[in-house]
C-alpha cells in the first residue's frame, strides 16, 4: 500500500519533471529532485520506488519517462470531463487557463445562475442555465466539477452534482462542504502559499 | 535546524486548526491530526516538538493555543503589505477574497497596465498605473507582490518590483521568474489539486 504522504506528493513529482523538461534536463539524480520538491533524496527513492522507478544507479532518473509513468499514476490519460460552476472572477480565470487541458482535463461546460452571465462566451463554450445541469453532466460524462461560486451557494450546487453523478469535486468556496462515501473533495485554500511566504520573510527582513 | 518538509507543512497545520476551532474543537490528538494534515501521528508529534509544542501526555493539543503560536512561527503576526499586479480575472478574485485579511495581510495597492482598468475601483482601492508602481512600493512598505499578470509580462514586472524593494514575490503565471538571492518567490500552481483529484478518481471509477 502507498502512504498518502507519497500519494499527495505524486502532483508536485508531476509538476516538477514537466518543469525540467522545459528547461531541457534528460536526467535528474535523486539529491537534485529532492532539492526541487523539498524532500530528502532518501524520500525521493523511496516513493518512487513503490512505483516500481529504480533510476539509473549512480546516474539518476530519465526525466521524460518518470513524468510519463507518473502521469499514468495520476490517471491524467484518463482524460477527465470537467464542468465548472460559477463564472465569476476566479471561475473565469480558471476555465481560460491552458494548462488544465495541456494536462489532459477537458471543460465540457461552465454554468451561472446570474442571467446577466448565462450565454455569454466562455473560450470555446457557452454559459448555461442551472437549469441545464443534471442532463449536461450525464450528456457529457462530466466527473469533477469545480466550485467557484459564493461559501453561501457551495453545499446547495455540491448536492445537486453530485445527485447527477458528479465523483469528485474541486471545491474554492471557503466552507465545509459535506460529500456522501464514495465522492472525493478537494478544498483548495490559496492562503497556503502566502503563509509560506510570510515564514521566509518574517526571517529575511528583521522586525 | 527546522527541515525544509516540516516548514512547508506548517501553512497546512495553520490552516487545518483554523477550520477544526472553527467546528468548535478544542482539542485534538496527533493521530486526529495526522488523518487531517496526511501525515503519521509520528510526524506531527516529531513537526511539532522542534517548535517546542509537546502537547498533554495522552490528551492531545489545545486547538486555539497551537494556532496561535503556529501563526506567530509563521510570521503572520508581522501583518505584511501586498501589491497586486495584473487586475485581471484572477488578480480580482485575489484581490477580492476576505481569508487574505483575516491572516494579517493587507493589499495596499492594485496595478494594471491597461488604460480601461486604471481608476477602477477595486474593493477600498482604485486601480493605479503601472508608473507609479515604484514610488508606491516605498511609501506603502510592500513586503510582498502578487503576480497575475500574463506569463510574457512577468519577469519584467517581477525586475521592477524587485528593483523597488520588494522582498516576496507569489508568481500565478505559468512562467519560471529569475530571483536575486536574498528575495524569496512562490510559484503557485493550481492544477496540484486537479491532479490529486484524478489519481483517486481513477481508482474509483473504473476504465
Ligand atoms: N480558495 C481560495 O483560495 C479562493 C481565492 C479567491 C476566491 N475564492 C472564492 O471563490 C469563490 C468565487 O470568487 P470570485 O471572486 O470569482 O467571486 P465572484 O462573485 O466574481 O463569482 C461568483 C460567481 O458565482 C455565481 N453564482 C453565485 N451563486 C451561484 C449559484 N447558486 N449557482 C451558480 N452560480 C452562482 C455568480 O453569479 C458569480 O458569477 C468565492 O467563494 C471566493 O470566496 C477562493
Ligand atoms: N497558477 C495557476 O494555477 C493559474 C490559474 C489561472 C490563471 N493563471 C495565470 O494567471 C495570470 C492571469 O490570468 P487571468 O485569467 O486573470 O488573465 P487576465 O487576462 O484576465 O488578467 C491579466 C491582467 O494583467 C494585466 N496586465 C497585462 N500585462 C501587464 C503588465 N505588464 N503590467 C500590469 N498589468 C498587466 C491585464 O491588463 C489584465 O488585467 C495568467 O498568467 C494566467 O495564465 C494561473
Amino acid at each position: 500500500a502507498i502512504s498518502k504522504a507519497t500519494i499527495d506528493r505524486l502532483p508536485l513529482y508531476f509538476r516538477t519533471l514537466g518543469q525540467i523538461r522545459e528547461e531541457g534536463v534528460e536526467i535528474i539524480s535523486s539529491d537534485e529532485l529532492g532539492k526541487k520538491i523539498g524532500v530528502t533524496p532518501e524520500q525521493i527513492r523511496k516513493d518512487l520506488a513503490s512505483f516500481g522507478e529504480f533510476g539509473k544507479k549512480g546516474v539518476g532518473y530519465y526525466v521524460t519517462d518518470l513524468a510519463r509513468h507518473i502521469g499514468e499514476i495520476l490517471g491524467l490519460h484518463r482524460g477527465w470531463h470537467i464542468a465548472l460552476i460559477g463564472y465569476g472572477q476566479l471561475g473565469g480565470a480558471l476555465a481560460n487557463y491552458p494548462n488544465f487541458k495541456t494536462l489532459g482535463f477537458s471543460i465540457k461546460a461552465i454554468f451561472d445562475d446570474n442571467t446577466a452571465k448565462v450565454g455569454k462566451q466562455a473560450g470555446e463554450m457557452k454559459v448555461q442555465p442551472l437549469a441545464e445541469l443534471e442532463e449536461t453532466i450525464r450528456r457529457e460524462d462530466i466527473s469533477i466539477a469545480v466550485i467557484t461560486v459564493p461559501a453561501g451557494a457551495a453545499q446547495a450546487i455540491a448536492d445537486r452534482l453530485i445527485a447527477a453523478g458528479v465523483k469528485g469535486i474541486w471545491n474554492f468556496a471557503p466552507t465545509k462542504i459535506n460529500v456522501p462515501p464514495g465522492v472525493r473533495i478537494c478544498n483548495e485554500d490559496l492562503s497556503v502559499g502566502l503563509t509560506g511566504l510570510s515564514y521566509y520573510l518574517s526571517r529575511d527582513i528583521p522586525e
